[in-house]
């Protein structure tokens, strides 16, 4: 998806730092 | 300085009683004893005192303390309920009750809400906005230009600042993600339905004699 076509809200919960399924990853 | 801390290291359900916690949560007891395992874990990375500072949650959340990044810490300031720069047990349990995949849909709401009004005015302004796309941008290694960044910020805003007053309030995000609902993806985690087949060490340590569903 070209990022000019996507919300910025979309784009930015991409970030890693939001993902924590990492929490539960050893 | 003498050989023993006298400081308790560790902090155990006990303390923070999972009946307690599992009433007032999305979680069974079971459930809470198992999170206290995970809780265990990363408390234990750096300092072993019971508590997740932010250098373990980054560590946990990027397997790598130095990394530094704006919604990481963000997360950890809203995690860390009680304002004390750590996160405790009874903090943890209650923030991930949010991403639980039966929490109510108006608390995830809310809780992305308050994740991206990263200055706690009650609004998402377009600033905050600008400065979290760059953030994303850096962290993912890619490059746009101003004027696109700008275009993306302007189409969002046509969207969702429905007064048009250059800030997002409430009711304009509650709006918004209702008509874009792959936002709230990232607030409901499926793991926590099956925490206890995650870690399943609970069973050792628990207190409870029989499992409450």
């Amino acid at each position: 998806v070209e990022p000019v076509t996507m919300n910025a809200f979309e784009l930015i919960s991409t970030s890693q730092g939001l993902n924590l399924r990492s929490l539960f990853e050893k | 300085m003498g050989c023993f801390n006298s400081k308790p290291t560790r902090q155990s359900p006990g303390q923070v009683d999972p009946v307690v916690l599992a009433s007032q949560t999305a979680f069974t007891v079971s459930e809470v004893e198992a999170l206290f395992e995970l809780f265990k874990s990363i408390s234990s990375s750096v300092v072993d005192d019971g508590l997740i500072s932010k250098e373990e949650f980054q560590l946990a959340i990027f397997k790598n303390r130095k990394k530094e990044n704006i919604f990481a810490n963000r997360i950890f300031d809203l995690f860390d309920v009680k304002r004390k720069g750590v996160i405790d047990f009874d903090d943890f349990v209650r923030s991930l009750n949010v991403f639980h995949p039966n929490a109510p849909l108006e608390d995830k709401i809310d809780f992305s809400f308050r994740l991206y009004d990263l200055d706690s005015t009650g609004f998402i302004e377009r600033q905050e906005v600008k400065q979290m796309l760059i953030a994303l941008l850096c962290e993912s290694e890619m490059k746009l230009a101003d004027e696109v960044i700008e275009t993306i910020i302007d189409k969002t805003f046509m969207d969702a600042d429905l007064n048009k007053d250059e800030k997002i309030d409430i009711v304009e995000w509650q709006n918004f993600v209702s008509k874009n609902p792959s936002l709230l993806k990232i607030m409901t985690l499926p793991y926590l339905r099956d925490i206890t087949t995650s870690f399943p060490s609970f069973v050792f340590n628990s207190n409870v004699d029989e499992i409450a569903a």
